[in-house]
This record gives structure tokens, C-alpha cells and sequence, in this order.
């Protein structure tokens, strides 16, 4: 576990230094080697400028490129999450190069939702549409029986009706 | 080259969540 | 093969090697300028020493010679910080997820699984109506056998009062109506026979 913004910032000091050290007075010298000759004290003033403005320069360069992608704060993000990830072994999920697959696990639990709140719907309708269809063949028979009940009703009256009239008949004659 | 990929990337990072807005809305919808 | 690292554009919103050249012109743009500004120094410099046989072809010639110098090992410096950058700042470790794609790792589903939960939740759909319609088929149902037991009842509470009717007159059911009728018709046969015997 390291903090990238510290390490960006000693991988830019390290390559100050080593490229001041490459760009050292002795090689300064060689090559204006007249101006040297001529006046060591100014070429050495000149190179130390150089070296100064060329480092501050590069370290005024990184904070604008730090400030301008408020890099700070993204690395150290990115420092969480890898922090919060160290233990996930192997190679992580990668997006396949077609949206349509890589969706899928987004939309899932969405669906997975949905789907669980209709089969809770579906059960409950059949449960009640069992209970409907319980009171559908009670009053099925309810109505059955009224039917018979109605028939023998009727069969008795007419079989009296019919049966007065023979005897009213027998006693006409 | 860089801006493909840029803008890939961006698409990445930021579809998902809207098209999941929209499906989400249109699941509510069907709910309803 | 150039790794596009999409994966960390996806991150930081620009690509690290873009990220990388942008760094790489600006310092090469101030080793430049800071060369320019040394050259110009010297030449003022120059300006100011009497009788000086150094001319300025010359001292751009010294420029040029530590420039290239200093150019060959800002790039070689550079090309180093570069793949250090690379490997361990502006890359997402291959075993991290970014916060985004959670749910790739929580919940992973295929394009097969996904296609069959759709399925399963379009009949689940069908299911519901079918069972919607179901229970609205059987209240109709209900409601209808309502009516019709009504009417039953009415029917029945019809022969009922035909009952109370008859039984009133002593005709409840069929027996007590022939005994009844029997015992009418010889009581009227006594009448008749008492009123003959009278008329005798």
C-alpha cells in the first residue's frame, strides 16, 4: 500500500535530480567551453540559474497538472480503492467490449426485483382467486340444491295439480 | 486514437447508470 | 500492441499516456525555453565583454551540442518516470473493480441468464393477467349465482305461501287434500241424501 501522489512526486524529484546531475556544470562548461574560459564566475552563474529555472519550471508544471486534473484527489480515490479491493485475488471483472452483455449485471437485480414483487402478486391472486373459486362451487351447489329444491317444488305441485283433477273428474262423473 | 478511447470510456462509466435511470422508471411504469 | 488501458480512462477521464505526452511536452517546452533564456543571457553576456572573438554561430553551436546532450537524458529519463507512471500511478491494478462495476462481481448475470429472467418475468406478466381475469370471471360468477339464488329463493318462498295458502284451506299436501276432498264429498253425499229424505 503506497500513496501514488507521494510517489508521483518522488518519481518527479528523482527525475530532477538525475536529470540536473546529467546536465552537470563540468558538462555545462565543455560545451560553452569559450564563455568558460573567458568568464568561469558568470558561465557558473548562468548554469546555476539554468538549473534553478529549469527545476522550478517542471515543479510549477506538475502542481498545474495536479491542480487542472485535481490529480491529488483522484489518486487518492484510486488509493481507496485499491486499498478496499487488496484482498479480491485474480483478475477483476473487465468490461467485455459489448454493452449489451456487460448490462446485464446492471440491470439484473432491477429485474430480479421486479420479477420476486410478480411472483409475490401471482400468489397472492391465485390464493385468493382459490378462495373465489371455493365460494364459486359452494354456490354452485347452493344453486343446485335451490334447483332441486324448486323442481320438487314444482313436480309436487304439479303431480297434486294433476291428481286433483282426476279426482275431480272421478267426482264430476 | 486517445479520444475513441476517451470517449469509450466515458460511455462506460456513465451509460449504465442512465440507462438503469430509464429502466427503472419504465419498470415502475409497468408496476404501475 | 498498444494497451489502450481503457480501464483507467474510465477512471480518470483521460488516457494515461495522453496524461504522459502532455507531461512530456511541457518539460521538454521548458527545457527549450530555459535553454533559450541561457543563450540569450550569454549572448548579452557577450555583448558587454570588449574585443570578444566569441561569435553567436558559436555559442548556438555550444547551445545546440548541451541541449542535444541534455535531450538525449531528459528522454531516457523520461521514457523511465514514464513506464514507472504507468505501472504504478495511472494504472488500476488487474484485480481491482472500479466502484462503478460492483455489481459485475456481486451479481454476475450472462446474456443467457438475463434472457431467461426476461422470459420468466413476461410470464409472469401473462400469469398475473390470466389470474386477473380469473377472478374477475368468477365474482361475475358470484354475482350471478347471487341472482340466481335470489330468484330460487323467491321461487321457493312462492311455493311457500302456495303451501300456507293450501294448508289455510286445508290442503297442504296432496293426502290431507284427498282426505280432505273425500271427507268434503261424503259430507256433501250426507247433505245430499239428508236433503232427499227431508224432500220425501
Amino acid at each position: 500500500t503506497f500513496s501514488r501522489v507521494k510517489l508521483l512526486d518522488t518519481m518527479v524529484d528523482t527525475f530532477l535530480q538525475k536529470l540536473v546531475a546529467a546536465g552537470s556544470y563540468q558538462r555545462f562548461a565543455d560545451c560553452y567551453e569559450h564563455l568558460h574560459r573567458l568568464q568561469p564566475e558568470t558561465t557558473q552563474r548562468i548554469h546555476d540559474k539554468f538549473i534553478t529555472q529549469l527545476q522550478a519550471s517542471i515543479r510549477e508544471e506538475i502542481s498545474e497538472i495536479k491542480e487542472e486534473g485535481n490529480l491529488e484527489t483522484v489518486l487518492n480515490s484510486l488509493d481507496k480503492i485499491v486499498e478496499d479491493g487488496k484482498n479480491h485475488k485474480g483478475p477483476a471483472w473487465r468490461p467485455s467490449g459489448t454493452p449489451e452483455r456487460d448490462l446485464c449485471s446492471v440491470l439484473a437485480p432491477y429485474f430480479l426485483q421486479q420479477r420476486d414483487t410478480l411472483r409475490r402478486h401471482v400468489q397472492k391472486q391465485e390464493a385468493r382467486n382459490q378462495e373465489l373459486a371455493e365460494a364459486v362451487l359452494a354456490g354452485r351447489r347452493q344453486v343446485e340444491a335451490l334447483q332441486q329444491q324448486v323442481q320438487a317444488q314444482q313436480q309436487a305441485w304439479q303431480a297434486l295439480r294433476k291428481q286433483r283433477r282426476e279426482l275431480a273428474a272421478v267426482l264430476m262423473e | 486514437f486517445d479520444e475513441v478511447i476517451v470517449d469509450i470510456a466515458t460511455k462506460r462509466k456513465q451509460y449504465p447508470r442512465k440507462i438503469l435511470e430509464c429502466v427503472i422508471k419504465t419498470l415502475k411504469a409497468r408496476h404501475e | 500492441s498498444v494497451d489502450p488501458m481503457t480501464y483507467e480512462a474510465q477512471f480518470f477521464g483521460f488516457t494515461p499516456q495522453t496524461c504522459m505526452l502532455r507531461i512530456y511536452i511541457a518539460f521538454q517546452d521548458y527545457l527549450f525555453e530555459v535553454m533559450q533564456a541561457v543563450e540569450q543571457v550569454i549572448l548579452k553576456k557577450l555583448e558587454g565583454i570588449p574585443d570578444c572573438d566569441i561569435s553567436p554561430v558559436q555559442i548556438r553551436k555550444c547551445t545546440e551540442k548541451f541541449l542535444c546532450f541534455m535531450k538525449g537524458h531528459f528522454d531516457n529519463l523520461f521514457g523511465k518516470m514514464e513506464q514507472l507512471f504507468l505501472q504504478l500511478i495511472l494504472r488500476i491494478p488487474p484485480n481491482i473493480l472500479l466502484p462503478e462495476d460492483k455489481c459485475q462481481e456481486t451479481n454476475p448475470y450472462s446474456e443467457e441468464e438475463f434472457q431467461l429472467l426476461q422470459k420468466e418475468i413476461k410470464e409472469l406478466q401473462e400469469k398475473y393477467k390470466t389470474e386477473l381475469y380469473t377472478k374477475q370471471a368468477l365474482l361475475a360468477e358470484l354475482e350471478e349465482q347471487k341472482v340466481v339464488e335470489a330468484k330460487l329463493k323467491q321461487t321457493l318462498t312462492l311455493f311457500d305461501e302456495l303451501e300456507n295458502v293450501a294448508r289455510d284451506h286445508g290442503t297442504s299436501d296432496f293426502r290431507e287434500s284427498l282426505v280432505s276432498f273425500v271427507q268434503n264429498s261424503r259430507k256433501l253425499q250426507n247433505i245430499r241424501d239428508s236433503v232427499e229424505k227431508e224432500s220425501k
